[in-house]
Parts: C-alpha cells; structure tokens; sequence
C-alpha cells in the first residue's frame, strides 16, 4: 500500500500513455515529495532520486506494458536494499568480555534499549553487565539499575569516586565483568548533542578506553530532517557499528532510517516496539522501505 | 542587472529548500510559499522576498497568545507528550522560573510506570526545594493525580506542576488513561487543567502533528513548550500545528540544567529557522 503521492505518481505514468524521458522526471519528482512526506532528508532524497533515475530511465522500463509498477519495484527494492539486506547479528566475538556501547541524543531510547539488549542476550545464554557512565541525569543509575533488577540481571554500581571519574569506572567495570565472567558489557552513556564538543570528545575518550564491539546508535523514528546531522556528527566524531531505531511502535513514517543508512553507511539491527524490556525487534528492511512508502 | 522570472523561481525553490530542511513539512512549505509568491512583487529581490517570508512566519506564529498564566493562583499545569519529549526536565524548569516570585509550588510525579520516573522528579524537587508528591510505582496514575490534587487543596499552595508518563499517541488505553486524568483534576478543582502543554522535541518531523491532534482531542491542550532547540534541529513542525490546531507556542527548552528556558518570540524563532 503506497502514499496518496506514490499512488499519484503511479496514475500519472498510467496515464501518458508512451513513457518519455520527460514525464519519467515528473514521476520522480512526485516520488521526491512522497519521500519528504515521510521525513526523509530532503539531500538523502535528492542522491536516492539520481539512484533510481538511471534504472528508471532504462529502455526497458520505459517500453514496458506497465512501466508505472516497474518504477514502484524499483524504488521498493533500491529503498530495500539501502536499508541493508540481511539480517545483521550483534557483534559478540573476540575475547570475552564482549562490549556494547550505546550512543546518541537525549531521549532517544538508549538507556531503556540497554535493557532490551540486555534481555536479548540473555535469553541467547549469555551474562550481561550493565553500567552507566550517565552521571548527569538524574535518577539515570537508578534508572538502569531497576531495569536490571526487573530482568534479574547484573548492575555494575559505580561508587562515589568513580560517579566522579567514569572513565575510571568503565576500566573497573571491564575488569570486573572479565573476573565475574560477564560478556557483553552493556555500557549506556548519557544523551548528548552532536555539536557539543566537550561531550563528543568525552565520548570519544570513553570509546578509546572500552574498545567496544559495537558503538550503538540509537536514533528516535520520529526525527524530521535532524537525523542526518547528529548521526552522522556520532558517526565522523566517535565511530558507529550499528544503528538500533525506536518508537517505532507510533505511526511517524520513519524516513530517518534511510537518512541515517545513508549518511552512516551502518546497518540499522533493531527497532525498537515498546518501552516494555521485550519490545526489541530484528530490523526488517523490506517492511521498513514499505511504511516509507505507504 | 536584468531580472527574470527564471531568478524568481530560483528564489522561491532556495526557500522552499530552506523550509523543507527546517521540518516545515511539504503541505505547509507548499501553502507558505504559494502565498509568497502572490504577495511578493514580480521584480523583488531575494532579500525583500525573505523579508515577506519573515513577516509571514511571524505573523502564523504570534496569532494566539503566548502570554503565560500564572497570573491567577491556584494554577495547576499538566506536562504531556510522547515519550522522551523532555517533560519531566521542562516541569522542574518551569517551577523554577515560577518559583522566583516566592509562591508555594507542588510537584506531582504521576509517571508510575516508568523505571525511576518519580526518583528523576524527586531529585528536581530536592534541587528546586518543592515538595513532589508520588505513588507506589505501578500505581494508578489517576490515583496519584488524585491525591496531589487534595494535598494541593489542603496546603493551599499556589501551583500544582503535574508531571505524567511518555505515551505514543496511538495507543488508546493510554490516551484514555491522559483524558481522565484531566477530568478528575477539573472535577475537583474549578477550572484546572489551567494549562496543558505538550512538550515536543524539536527535532521531531511531520509526526508532531499527528502527536499534538491526538493530545489536543484527548487530554486537551493549551499550548506547546518546544524543546531541545539547542541542538540543530529548527523546530518547523510546529508551525503546522500553530496553523492548523490554533495553540501557541509558549516556551522553548534550550538545555538540560533549570534555566534552560525561555517564552517563545516568534520573531527569534523565525530568524533562527530561516538562518
Ligand atoms: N513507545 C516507545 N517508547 C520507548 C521506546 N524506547 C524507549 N522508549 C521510551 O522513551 C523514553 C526515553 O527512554 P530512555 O531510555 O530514558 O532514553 P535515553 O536515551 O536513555 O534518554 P537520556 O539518557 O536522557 O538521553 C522512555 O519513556 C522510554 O520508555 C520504544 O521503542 N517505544
Ligand atoms: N539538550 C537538551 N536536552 C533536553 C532538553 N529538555 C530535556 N532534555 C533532555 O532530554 C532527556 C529526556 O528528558 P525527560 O525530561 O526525561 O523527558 P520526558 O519527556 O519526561 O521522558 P519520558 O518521561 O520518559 O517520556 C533528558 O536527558 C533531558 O536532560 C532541552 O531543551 N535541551
Ligand atoms: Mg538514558
Ligand atoms: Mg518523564
């Protein structure tokens, strides 16, 4: 099921009769609109448009019974196919303890999604240990200690000194989940905009030191034309692996998957359903490209 | 200097990009720019055009109040929105901003769902010296209301700042949970809801406007505070809102400590978008 705009565009080449070069560009610029509508970033839009053009403007395509479908198939599996292809599996390898960090702007999800990893993992036999390193916000300890506690999970609680130095606290954390034989270090940090430089670099020392197996962004479903910005500020400052995506339980479009795709060039692996520590879902491309388009 | 109606288009398009960058959303690009070009003459320059966008904007964004009660007391103000939006953050900055003119103000932390919800506002509450008034976790979040409402009553406190769970606007039981809350609040006490501000993260897309339609029709709403504009994202979702469902815009929330925060200028706003 297509946008009312897709589905214009889609009686507007039914109706040309003969397919030309010309109208094949009105078609397209129908499509632009049909993915602004979905809060796809308005330059991601322009590059995925000169993408598809070339395949559209194909002799075959052009001279084919019902060149309206073709075009529809060709966004769908170009939008599919940007959003990644296979299942993506966490990356848990190398010598134990694994390590997960999950990064992005405040409120996006990260803290509650540290949990549904968490669970994930944990329902897979491993032994995860929770930390943050969020010290700022309050009653963010406290946050993800209940979480792990609801989960019957491990919490790594950060003394009085080490709330005052976390970079101190995720060496001990590491070192502890090593003794205790815990493996994936789930590390949550606090939220941060991408153009505050002193959080970035924090960040980015925090990295250094944990050297995780996956820098997890996780973005909020709902962002308009932001979402490029931050994560691609996340992805030049600190190094992304993968892209976790929540909300997606509401009715936002979700067009901030192909920007954040293809500003990152990183696959997105969850999606996130529900603010239940159950609601974590694999990322299924194809069902995404088509709530883009519909 | 020739001009043509080749320059003017182009004009219009950089704009029309500006817009759409902004979160403005298509319908209402297309609506704002279409007029634009009636108003604006056939010869005019990118900087007079600009200028009428300006204007216009500015005239969208000033037409309802944004003139902030308390000025009557007892005021009560309900917090509501999606979840991560900033409520709770931007209750406690409102108490603080109010709390400057001496008057008794409760806390209500009526989020009993969400891990360390009411511990979040409890700390607020220490930092902000005003009482928080909170229920068992897993509580009835009506319950709470309820009970805060008599507390108020009793104390006879100036202003009750009510503070309720994240909610995805589309799941019903939830947004019927936000409209009796409202009802039990204005059965007891005459008036309240006095204010009921959704609090919309800027950088959200065409979506705000669904969130503030389902917000508006359950729980009710009389206007929108606009947070994280201290990032880059512009906030131009809510000028569809403004437009189409008539709130005002009352406060913007520009970072994380008690301070950040500040009454909308539409003319600031504006500037800042199209910059
Ligand atoms: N509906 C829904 N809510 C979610 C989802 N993921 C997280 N939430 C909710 O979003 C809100 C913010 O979640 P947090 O985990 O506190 O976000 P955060 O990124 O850790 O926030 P900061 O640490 O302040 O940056 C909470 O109300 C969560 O319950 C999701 O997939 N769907
Ligand atoms: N940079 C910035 N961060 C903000 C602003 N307002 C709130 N935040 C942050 O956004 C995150 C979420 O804020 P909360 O107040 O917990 O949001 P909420 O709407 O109450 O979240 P839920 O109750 O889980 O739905 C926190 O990290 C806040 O510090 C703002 O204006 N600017
Ligand atoms: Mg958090
Ligand atoms: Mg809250």
């Amino acid at each position: 099921q297509l946008s009312e705009r897709l589905q214009k565009a889609m009686k507007f080449l039914r109706g040309e009769g003969k397919i030309t070069g010309k109208n094949m560009e009105e078609a397209l610029k129908m499509m632009r609109m049909a993915f602004l509508e979905a809060d796809v970033n308005y330059k991601v839009v322009k590059d995925f448009e000169a993408g598809i053009k070339e395949k559209a403007l194909d002799e075959k395509v052009m001279q084919s019974l019902t060149p309206a479908q073709q075009v529809i198939k060709i966004i769908k599996d170009e939008l599919t196919s940007l959003l990644g292809n296979e299942e993506k599996k966490l990356d848990l390898s190398g010598t134990p303890p694994s390590k997960f960090m999950l990064v992005g702007l405040q409120g996006s999800g990260k803290t509650t999604t540290c949990g549904k990893l968490g669970k994930l993992v944990s329902k897979q036999g491993k032994k995860p240990l929770f930390v943050s390193i969020d010290i700022k916000r309050p009653a963010a300890q406290d946050q993800l200690k209940i979480i792990a506690h609801n989960l019957n999970l491990a919490f790594y609680e950060l003394s009085k000194e080490q709330m005052a130095k976390p970079t101190k606290a995720i060496k001990n954390a590491i070192e502890y989940a090593r003794k205790q034989a815990f493996s994936p270090l789930i590390v949550d940090t606090a939220g941060r905009l991408h153009v505050d430089e002193e959080l970035m670099e924090e960040l980015k020392i925090v990295r250094d030191i944990l050297q995780p197996n996956e820098v997890i962004y996780v973005g909020d479903a709902m962002t308009g034309q932001d979402a490029v910005k931050s994560a691609q500020v996340f992805e030049e400052k600190i190094g992304l692996t993968s892209i976790i995506l929540t909300k997606l339980d509401g009715d936002a479009r979700g067009g901030a998957a192909l920007s954040i795709v293809s500003v990152t060039g990183k696959p997105i692996k969850f999606a996130g359903v529900g603010e239940k520590l159950d609601q974590l879902e694999v990322f299924h491309p194809d069902r995404m490209a088509s709530r883009i388009l519909g | 200097l020739l001009y043509s109606g080749k320059d003017r288009e182009k004009i219009l398009d950089d704009l029309t990009e500006t817009l759409l960058l902004s979160d403005v959303g298509i319908e209402t690009t297309e609506k704002i720019i279409q007029s634009i070009r009636v108003h604006s003459e056939k010869t005019a320059l990118f900087p007079e055009i600009k200028k009428i966008l300006e204007k216009e904007l500015v005239k969208t964004l000033s037409q309802y109040s944004s003139e902030v009660k308390p000025n009557t007391t007892p005021s009560v103000f309900m917090f509501v929105g999606v979840n991560g939006g900033g409520k709770t953050t931007t209750l406690a900055k409102l108490a603080h901003l109010f709390k400057k003119n001496g008057t008794e103000i409760l806390l209500v932390a009526a989020d009993t769902f969400r891990a360390a919800a009411q511990e979040q506002l409890v700390i607020w509450g220490k930092r902000l010296n005003c009482p928080v008034i909170k229920g068992q976790h897993g509580a009835d979040p009506a319950s709470v209301v309820y009970d805060a409402v008599q507390s108020f009553k009793a104390r006879k406190a100036d202003i009750l700042l009510i503070d309720t769970g994240g909610r995805i606007h589309t799941n019903v039981n939830l947004m019927n949970e936000l409209e009796k809350i409202r009802m039990i609040i204005s059965r007891e006490i005459e008036n309240a809801p006095h204010e009921i501000y959704l609090v919309l993260d800027a950088s959200i897309g065409r979506n705000a406007l669904s969130q503030a339609r389902e917000f508006l029709k359950f729980s009710g709403l009389t206007g929108i505070i606009l947070t994280k504009l201290d990032g880059t994202a512009k906030g131009g979702s809510v000028i569809s809102i403004v437009d189409e469902l008539k709130l005002p815009i009352k406060y913007i929330g520009v970072g994380e400590r008690e301070e950040d925060l500040f009454p909308f200028s539409a003319q600031e706003f504006v500037k800042a978008l199209l910059s």
